[in-house]
């Protein structure tokens, strides 16, 4: 049904219907009173119309963040969808965010919108930018850190769509290990 | 079922189309 009203309207849906959250560091609150669900989307034109609306992450203060989910799926890893995943970490210098860091995230959105990850586009979850001092942070999250296959396959299509160099690798870690330690520590459980 | 796929491309028309 939303389907055919989406294409009444001259729209193009889209596979999923996705979540943007917003998450802004107020350590007067707790971590769930920050994290804000923004809105809705299910066409390619609500997409646009949501992203021409909002700031530029690279804008953002930091400590904020956005993420973009499928519906349903809340942008924790204690969700029942996330929590036996993991994710695919890009770190960025601290340069990047002028050079890269836009660029970097909407090449990310582009390819959870557009479901670019063939026969494993469901196991993605979601995307996560993290805005921060000592460097900003863009992940994927798939939902299930033991699908060495699928995890490595969207691996390879993510890095390939970021414009990435075959010299640079890019890690992946579950959030299992990522829960236990604290962030750099957490092991690399497969690398592109 | 099918799945609903764009490419970049596509998506990134979309954004300048009227």
């Amino acid at each position: 049904q939303e389907l055919l009203l989406a294409e009444s309207l001259g729209k193009h849906p889209l596979q999923n219907r996705w979540a943007l959250w917003f998450f802004k560091n107020d350590k007067s609150k707790v971590w769930q009173a920050n994290l804000r669900l923004v809105t809705k989307f299910s066409t390619v034109e609500d997409f646009w119309a949501l992203y021409s609306h909002i700031q530029l992450a690279s804008k953002l203060t930091s400590g904020c963040d956005y993420s973009l989910f499928k519906d349903g799926i809340e942008p924790m890893w204690e969700d029942s969808q996330n929590k036996r995943g993991g994710r695919w970490l890009i770190t960025l210098a601290k340069q990047q965010r002028h050079t890269e860091l836009d660029r970097f995230w909407l090449e990310t959105l582009l390819c959870l919108i557009g479901e670019m990850f063939d026969d494993y586009s469901d196991e993605v979850c979601g995307a996560v930018i993290n805005i921060r001092a000592k460097g900003d942070k863009i992940a994927l999250w798939t939902r299930d850190a033991e699908n060495q296959e699928g995890v490595t396959h969207i691996g390879r299509v993510y890095k390939e769509h970021l414009g990435l160099s075959q010299k640079v690798t890019i890690g992946y870690q579950a959030h299992a290990d990522t829960a236990t330690k604290s962030g750099s520590l957490a092991k690399t459980k497969f690398v592109v | 079922g099918t799945r609903i796929i764009y490419d970049r491309k596509f998506l990134l028309e979309c954004k300048n189309s009227p």
